[in-house]
């Protein structure tokens, strides 16, 4: 008890009646929680994400990982899922959108974006796939191209692509979007968008209180 | 570190799970299904204060008490039942645009408890 200077009740008050305090210990479990996750309160959801894109998203996520493993350190780190929305699509190629909450880590810094989405091709084929990222610059009323990715796909299965730092600082400022372009209107069926357990998804590593860090220059 | 059982009031961890179910929060955290909270709670006379739990043996507890005697008007509570291990707690929710996320929270979970 700082204000008072006093002992603290754990130590020397009587014995903590757990019955008669529960309401108590619930509310401070809750605040406890909301604190550590940046919330004002629990979040409501929006936008329900069906339990077979998250259950494949889960799986695909505990495959061993091939890129190399990033530095630890004893900031509080976060892996964000975030299933894609189909924006503009053409013969050959669709917007997706992916949303991001910048204060869920408090000023989140992304440390590592991963995109990943089902292809369904027939046997013996390949097919490229351009991944072109997008983002809005101030100021700018449309959205410019920062970079591609063109990447060979000679399989059916679940594909992945790192992607760079223009995309993970549009993730950490909340929105990234992505264009899937492909060579053809066949290879562009192939692409699966909307499927319940096929959904593509952005899985992006996250650093708590990435605003508050002091760089040198 | 020491469970509280039956009428103890020496500090001891009393074991306090919140079931997610219970409070209403199942829909936005997925896993796990509740918080094993915990906390410490009991008493800390001056001859168990310093050591990282209850008195680790009889010999040390006799010299925390001879300690305690020598000491002239030790009678203040400087002392307090702490947690001394914890652990952090894993969750797996949905946050306000329905992604996804996985993260620990450091030093969520009592696992311990001892007089500072």
């Amino acid at each position: 008890n700082l204000k008072t200077g006093g002992p603290c009740p754990a130590c020397w008050g009587a014995a903590f009646d757990l019955e008669s305090q529960r309401e108590l210990l619930l509310d401070l479990a809750k605040k406890s929680i909301l604190n550590k996750l940046h919330l004002r309160q629990r979040p409501t959801l929006s936008r329900p994400v069906s339990r077979a894109a998250l259950k494949t998203a889960l799986w695909r996520l505990r495959a061993p990982r091939q890129e190399t493993p990033l530095e630890h350190d004893q900031t509080q780190e976060y892996e964000i899922i975030s299933f894609a929305e189909t924006g503009l699509s053409s013969i050959n190629q669709t917007r997706l959108d992916f949303h991001f909450s910048a204060r869920t880590a408090g000023g989140m810094e992304v440390r590592q974006a991963r995109l990943m989405f089902f292809m369904q091709l027939p046997s013996n084929t390949t097919e490229t796939v351009n991944i072109r990222v997008l983002v809005l610059r101030p100021y700018a009323t449309n959205l410019t191209l920062t970079s591609q990715y063109p990447l060979q796909v000679d399989a059916s299965g679940w594909h992945q692509l790192l992607l760079g730092p223009e995309a993970q600082l549009a993730c950490s400022q909340g929105h990234l979007t992505l264009e899937l372009v492909t060579k053809s209107q066949v290879a562009h069926s192939s692409v699966i968008l909307d499927g319940f357990s096929h959904r593509p998804f952005v899985a992006a590593r996250v650093r708590a209180g990435g605003k508050h860090r002091v760089r040198r220059r | 570190g020491v469970n509280c059982q039956g009428g103890s009031k020496m500090c001891c961890r009393q074991e306090f799970f919140v079931d997610f179910r219970e409070i209403g929060w199942h829909d936005w955290i997925i896993q796990p299904e509740g918080y094993a909270m915990n906390f410490c709670t009991g008493q800390c006379p001056l001859h168990v204060a310093g050591m990282p739990g209850i008195s680790a043996s009889f010999h040390t507890a006799v010299l925390n008490l001879l300690k305690v005697n020598t000491a002239a008007g030790s009678t203040g509570g400087g002392s307090c039942c702490v947690p001394t291990v914890r652990r952090p707690l894993s969750l797996l929710y949905y946050d306000r645009d329905s992604n996804i996320v996985k993260t620990d929270i450091p030093d969520m979970v009592v696992e311990a408890c001892g007089c500072s």
